[in-house]
């Protein structure tokens, strides 16, 4: 049984792409032959991976759009076992091109039927909007990534109830697979409070692993490397490898 | 001549609500009467400022959906003479409410019409949607929070596009005040580089004022309180009220 785990948070710059490109990494280094779809057109996570891209170039658009097949757009990435679908940022025009049509938030779903990966990866944008739909609607499981801060918090609730939403009209069998918390800074009693906050709110479904801010993260993109070719032996590229054994392990049930 | 300033990046977790509220803040504190308009379903400026809502409170939902008049929503935050005119979860489905309607984008231009404060602030969502198009249809300049991070330059040039159709179709007038480098943190190279290339790209409209990392700032919004107010001493708040001073002589010409 396939998984399909889409990486969601409506609030900007949680670490959703950081967490999309290094957990895809870290699942191709274990075995895990693994499918990454860049649904956010900013492209962070295609550009993350090292992934040249044109304005011409196919892209999930193309995919959502036009109907093209998922497996003709997919390429490979400089990590063996981890392949990629890029975005573009046609992405963007989206909602409004496809306001009227049937069912504008199965696209994705129907896309990914006749594709063969053990594990996909569905990195969404800050919003809760088309695309993100055509991910919860797609995914057996969502992962939100929740940055150690104040506003992180506020906006848990009502991402709660949007994949209520999702899991009672569109996708009964969607669950919350793990909440992992992102940029950790030891240093302030900031991230204590709130990540005491999100383990008294989510309880088990909290992974153990904590990502911690950490500048080598930050780089790792701007060589288009997930950091577990950037820099291998960084508190970054272990707490993914952490993170990764947690979510092989959560799908054994 | 009053002016109407859109914080727009559709980059998620930059620093635009953080901008919005301090840079609101230090505004009313040098004796401007600002309104702080806030048009993020999240909602993160408003409880920034301690503005308390319930699902029923009135808002700039209510202004942009059923032509409630603006003045009617807006409060007092505890900064005198900074005033609020508060956002709502409802907001998140307003591209999908307003589709087909006719001129959407000019909503907002209309609503700030018979309002009469010499500065205005609009704290945008992180996408190029309605919200932040509506924004940029009724404002007079655009203000850029560039986070120091890598990712945060990839769409730029985007951004600009977009800033461009705007001037062209709907707001002639339209122009970038500035450009304003936030998280910049002096002990990464990752911060020198970005700034280095945001200068190159931006010359002169950079604010000579960089906001540095300062978990300060991350702490504030959980006391509901500006920078100014919650720890006026620190580097964020100096950093805040040096680009108070600078948007006020930019102003000037
Ligand atoms: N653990 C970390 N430590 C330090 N920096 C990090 C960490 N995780 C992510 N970052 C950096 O923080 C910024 C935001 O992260 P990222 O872009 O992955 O978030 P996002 O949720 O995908 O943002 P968006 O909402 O725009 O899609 C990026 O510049 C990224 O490089
Ligand atoms: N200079 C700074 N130093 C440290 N933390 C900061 C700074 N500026 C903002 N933050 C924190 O970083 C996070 C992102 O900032 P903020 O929410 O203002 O960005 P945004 O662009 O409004 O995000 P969104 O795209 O979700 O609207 C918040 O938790 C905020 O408290
Ligand atoms: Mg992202
Ligand atoms: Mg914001």
């Amino acid at each position: 049984m396939r998984r399909i785990i889409a990486i969601v948070n409506q609030k900007g710059g949680v670490g959703k792409s950081t967490t999309a490109v290094n957990l895809g990494a870290c699942l191709a280094d274990e075995g895990h032959r693994t499918l990454l779809v860049d649904l956010d057109p900013q492209a962070n996570a295609t550009s993350g991976l090292g992934i040249e891209r044109t304005p011409f170039s196919a892209s999930t658009y193309d995919v959502l759009m036009n109907g093209a097949a998922l497996e003709d757009i997919v390429v490979v990435a400089e990590v063996p076992g981890l392949y990629v679908a890029p975005s573009s940022i046609h992405l963007a025009g989206i909602e409004v091109e496809l306001a009227g049509t049937q069912g504008p938030e199965s696209r994705l779903r129907s896309a990914l039927g006749p594709v063969d990966y053990p594990l996909i990866l569905l990195d969404c944008p800050p919003a809760m909007g088309l695309l993100t739909i055509n991910a919860l609607t797609a995914a057996t499981e969502v992962l939100i990534p929740i940055q150690c801060e104040y506003y992180a918090l506020e906006g848990l609730k009502q991402l709660l109830r949007s994949i209520e939403l999702v899991q009672r009209h569109l996708n009964q069998g969607l669950e919350i697979s793990g909440v992992l918390l992102t940029m950790f800074d030891s240093r302030t009693n900031l991230s204590d409070q709130v990540a005491g906050e999100v383990r008294r709110f989510f309880g088990e479904r909290v992974y153990q692993s904590v990502i911690p801010r950490s500048v080598r993260l930050a780089e790792a993109p701007s060589h288009g490397k997930p950091i577990t070719l950037y820099d291998p032996g960084s508190r970054g590229a272990q707490a993914y490898r952490a993170l990764c054994q947690e979510v092989i392990q959560r799908g054994r049930h």
